[in-house]
């Protein structure tokens, strides 16, 4: 396992950050996003997947009520694939129109999907080796998140209780004796510990106002926030023809 | 300029301002006075909570005004909260210890 690995410096590979607006659809957002990720790793081509076909194709009904993560990528293999985001576009309401899976062309499919151990070494070595997996955590401290490596107290953030699902798009570690950014200025704050902090970079579906550009830091190697309750992740296999995949920058 | 003629300083943002702000930023309007004072205290609760969260955590995050620092606790998870996640798995196949696919 390497030290660091970040997706997101792979040209292509990491979609653009969306918003769910008022449609509780992060399990929609975070599969296709994994499926985007996927598909480009082993493809070496970038696609945008429609998150609408799987809340209108959704088999439990209405998507903007939540989901399942596992049931998003069921959807994907009964229809064969997802269309794109441009023939079938977002519209943060599931049901308005009935799946239309039939009619638009498919731009990605995948073969599978698998859950994966639930500890973080694994998980790392999974996300640095094949590409961002989805996971499900405790959303509680995003309320007031703004930025930086959330490190939750004991019992802050309850592991058992995980209610929102986002993509996993890298991980590393703070430099030593590293600082909040308001620290830096006022130096008020109690003081924080120097050694170097390890995280999981984590892309949200809030849209790219929010957090880091769209993006939060979790701690690593601590189960935060139950991070390590539902590893899940498509399998997207790599044709013949490009058997030389991309590794994870770091 | 402070009695000693020396300059304090900008002074501190009053809780109104930076509620304004906060308005301005994330394009919020509230239906009547008594709406914009309920948000106003539910803003003012967020605020001290970031900060208690800010004391507590261990790592390097801030916590401040959001997009959602209008909104209880209660209305945050029913608006975001995704409850299906919490639902139990499904018997899928959990391929523990390696990456490697197996048979179907």
């Amino acid at each position: 396992v390497p030290s660091t690995c970040d997706w997101r410096k792979a040209r292509n590979i990491i979609s653009s950050v969306r918003n769910q607006k008022s449609c509780k659809c992060c399990w929609a957002m975070a599969a296709a996003g994994n499926i985007e990720a996927l598909w480009a790793i082993k493809h070496k081509m970038s696609v945008e997947v429609s998150v609408q076909e799987l809340l209108d194709c959704d088999r439990c009904g209405n998507g903007c009520s939540g989901g399942y993560i596992w049931d998003a990528f069921i959807t994907v293999m009964n229809n064969s694939g997802l269309a794109s985001e441009r023939d079938y576009p977002f519209r943060g309401e599931a049901r308005a129109h009935k799946c239309q899976a039939e009619k638009y062309k498919k731009v990605a499919w995948i073969q599978d999907f698998i859950m994966l151990p639930e500890n973080e070494q694994g998980m790392a070595r999974y996300l640095a080796t094949e590409g961002p997996i989805t996971v499900s955590i405790n959303m509680q401290l995003l309320q007031n998140y703004k930025n930086g490596v959330i490190r939750p107290a004991p019992g802050t953030c309850d592991p058992q209780h995980v209610d929102h699902i986002v993509l996993l798009v890298g991980f590393g570690k703070t430099k030593s004796g590293e600082r909040r950014q308001t620290e830096a200025v006022l130096s008020q704050s109690k003081p924080r510990p120097r050694h170097s902090t390890p995280y999981w970079i984590l892309k949200n579906s809030w849209g790219a106002q929010w957090g880091e550009e769209g993006y939060f830091r979790l701690h690593r190697g601590s189960n935060a926030c139950g991070i390590t309750r539902y590893p899940l992740t498509a399998l997207v296999d790599t044709p013949v023809k490009k058997r030389h995949t991309i590794s994870c920058p770091p | 300029q402070g009695i000693g003629g020396q300059d304090p300083g900008p002074r501190p943002l009053e809780l109104k301002e930076v509620f304004t702000l906060f308005q301005i930023q994330y394009n919020r309007s509230y239906s009547n006075p008594a709406e914009h004072a309920r948000r106003l205290d539910i803003f003012a609760r967020n605020l001290a909570r970031a900060q208690q969260l800010q004391e507590d955590d261990l790592g390097t995050a801030e916590f401040g005004v959001t997009p959602f620092s209008d909104l209880t606790e209660e209305e945050f998870g029913q608006l975001y909260g995704n409850q299906r996640a919490a639902g139990r798995a499904p018997n899928v196949d959990r391929k523990v210890g390696s990456g490697e696919r197996g048979e179907s």
